[in-house]
């Protein structure tokens, strides 16, 4: 049976559910308290899989996305893409309260966020490097590409098209507890 | 990725999502955090909820949106939780992905997909009757 309020989050980040709880004891709006618990892993590097210096793309580069709603207004505000600004759910944030848009994304998300104050900061770090250097001395694997040629289970890019469209059986082994949205 | 959804005591109800997304994902690729209804939803007359795991699967089915209106018609948050995995595991049963839901009473509960290297899913809750946050998990389906 439930009890209010309530703070729940996904995986193990305590620190998050802390930030969220103790926003509300000081006051704070359920939407305050949304917005904290996520700062809290964007700083945090909750598990790699948020926040800056982690997930590098096939570039290199730490990318953010971000979405905050509000279920009793039903209005949200979210940034996808986002790059070089690190508080990825404070642009969420601004995005629903000071445009009448919902999305945001990539270079532009950026200028957007640089407008509402956020700095421009890099999100590669020696760890997201590292990693990165690691995948390209491994041909690039493992990758989301199929059907291009050269064979992308065993070379890295550039890819091309290729004519014939195999069946590929979809699997978890790209998207895992180290790797996930 | 954290997926939070946040009721005051007053049961008003938010949902949010951050993530760097998935390691050498192709540049310009977005998962589902960002999608309302997807990565997460909230209504605070039916519950809210939020999903993590493999974003190019999951916001093909809008599982948070879909697990708000499962508790919308009365399902408690586990079992809509589960309604949810359950129809994405239909079409993809290798798919790695779980979902948190809580209704408007401050109910909650939690699901994923179970696959051999993912059998539980750990999850965070804070309420009234805690003086910290606790850790809990519930076993995949």
């Amino acid at each position: 049976s439930g009890l209010l309020p309530l703070v729940i989050n996904t995986w193990p980040f305590r620190g998050a559910t802390l930030a969220a709880w103790q926003n509300l004891q000081a006051g704070g709006s359920a939407l305050d308290a949304v917005e904290k618990g996520c700062a809290w892993c964007e700083t945090n590097q909750c598990d790699g899989s948020v926040g800056f210096g982690g997930s590098p793309d096939e570039y290199g580069e730490t990318t953010l996305d971000s979405m905050i709603m509000d279920g009793d207004t039903m209005k949200v505000g979210a940034v996808a893409d986002l790059r070089r600004i690190k508080n990825a759910v404070g642009v969420a944030r601004k995005v629903m309260e000071h445009t009448k848009h919902t999305l945001l994304v990539g270079e532009s998300a950026t200028q957007f966020a640089e407008c509402m104050g956020f700095p421009n900061e890099e999100l590669s770090t020696n760890t997201s490097r590292f990693l990165y250097l690691e995948w390209l001395g491994h041909n690039c694997q493992p990758n989301f590409w199929k059907n291009v040629i050269p064979d992308a289970s065993k070379s890295c890019g550039p890819y091309k098209p290729s004519r014939v469209l195999k069946q590929h059986l979809h699997t978890s082994e790209k998207i895992n507890i180290h790797s996930h949205d | 990725t954290i997926g939070m959804v946040v009721i005051d005591k007053t049961g008003h109800i938010a949902a949010g999502t951050s993530t760097n997304g998935a390691k050498f994902k192709i540049p310009g690729r977005v998962g589902d955090s960002p999608i309302a209804g997807a990565g997460s939803y909230a209504d605070s007359t039916a519950g809210g909820a939020a999903a993590t795991g493999d974003g190019d699967i999951m916001m093909r089915f809008l599982p948070s949106y879909q697990a708000v209106e499962y508790m919308r018609k009365g399902n408690d948050p586990t079992l809509a939780c589960q309604k949810v995995i359950s129809r994405i595991q239909q079409y993809y049963p290798e798919f790695f992905g779980a979902v948190i839901c809580a209704n408007t009473t401050g109910s909650y509960g939690a699901a994923c997909n179970k696959l051999p290297e993912f059998s539980q899913f750990h999850f965070m809750i804070y309420h009234p009757l805690q003086s910290q946050p606790i850790e809990e998990k519930v076993d995949c389906i």
